[in-house]
């Protein structure tokens, strides 16, 4: 049985029967398309557009979520602003050679229930690093502005924020290159910065504290699972 | 000599429903959702002469032919799957990720000879 078994899963693109060990919550998005897709309806798009995800309007039959696998690197020390800095590494190689990744989409979790009133001239700056090679971390903090992917301030945060992520996850496909990110959320060193300096960067950065976890959502086609079939009569 | 024998129709080219639950199979602990799965599969003759009903190719009715006339040497058409739908499973992979997959072509609907 176990030979068959085998044979099965490995057809169902799985090198071995899972046995999950730490199970994540399944993301209320992916329960939404599942269920979505499982009432019948005749207005079911047709088995082409079966390949097609129409909640991110983007080519796909495999929808992945990866949890992040990164560690919080040290925050506070000299550079007072900062309020989080997390290396984040998500682990692409599970993508079988014939999938196309099609989207990638970072998705930011707090676990805040209100919304604070920001403090007069508070805004929060986040930031997104290639990150550089772990034995280079320690000297490079701040990663090199060149490392810099996206910057987005902020004064209000919200429970969940989201950033595409496409092209850097299509870089991950090669292994070597995919050393992950480094998050930082600080103060904006911005106008009214000065009159929080000096208070303890526990008390600027309520709200920050609240990260949950990081996790990225990865859409990718498999082109010979979504080839036209034989001809039906 | 051609001969005609009459055929039961159960025993007729058609989908037979099986539903395996993949509790059955040990699968529950990675397998997040559907609970079980539709492994329909086809049984059944393709006697001379085919019936509309038996979704036959053009083909398949000539065999018919040639096998009433030869049943020794040329077999009876096949019975195979003419409609298949897919399914969607959700399951933890070998990573802890959580993964949606869209499968082609896994739930027979329809046989024919």
């Amino acid at each position: 049985l176990s030979t068959r078994e085998s044979l099965l899963l490995k057809s169902l693109g799985l090198s071995a029967k899972p046995s999950p060990r730490s199970p994540a919550p399944v993301p209320s998005v992916l329960w939404r398309i599942f269920q979505k897709r499982e009432i019948p309806s005749p207005l079911r798009p047709s088995r082409e557009d079966a390949c097609w995800v129409e909640e991110f309007s983007v080519p796909g039959n495999i929808i992945r979520v990866f949890s992040d696998q990164g560690h919080f690197l040290h925050s506070g020390g000299p550079r007072t602003l900062l309020c989080l800095e997390k290396h984040l590494f998500f682990n692409l190689s599970v993508l079988e050679d014939g999938e196309q990744l099609t989207m990638a989409q970072l998705q930011l979790q707090f676990g805040h229930n209100s919304y604070r009133a920001p403090s007069p001239g508070q805004v929060f700056e986040l930031r997104l690093y290639r990150a550089p090679p772990p034995s280079l971390w320690e000297l490079l903090s701040p990663p090199p502005s060149h490392r810099l992917l996206l910057v987005q301030s902020f004064v209000q945060l919200h429970k969940s924020l989201l950033f595409n992520l496409t092209q850097v996850g299509r870089d991950w496909r090669t292994q070597s290159r995919n050393l992950g990110l480094v998050l930082e959320i600080s103060m904006s060193s911005g106008a009214g910065s000065s009159a929080l300096l000096g208070r303890p960067p526990g008390n600027f950065c309520a709200g920050i504290d609240s990260f949950l976890d990081a996790s990225l959502l990865v859409v990718s086609l498999q082109l010979e699972q979504c080839k036209a079939a034989r001809k039906k009569r | 000599s051609s001969y005609y024998t009459p055929v039961m129709p159960s025993s007729l080219c058609k989908s037979r429903r099986l539903y395996i639950s993949f509790s059955d199979v040990g699968w529950e602990n990675w397998i997040i959702a559907p609970q079980g799965y539709m492994a329909n599969y086809c049984l059944g003759e393709c006697p001379f002469p085919l019936t509309t009903e038996l979704n036959s190719t053009n083909h398949a009715i000539l065999q018919t032919m040639v096998h009433s006339l030869d049943p020794e040497g040329t077999p009876q058409p096949c019975c195979v799957p003419v409609r298949l739908s897919p399914i969607s499973v959700l399951f933890y992979d070998n990573h802890d990720n959580v993964v949606l997959r869209h499968y082609e072509d896994m739930v027979v609907d329809e046989c024919g000879c």
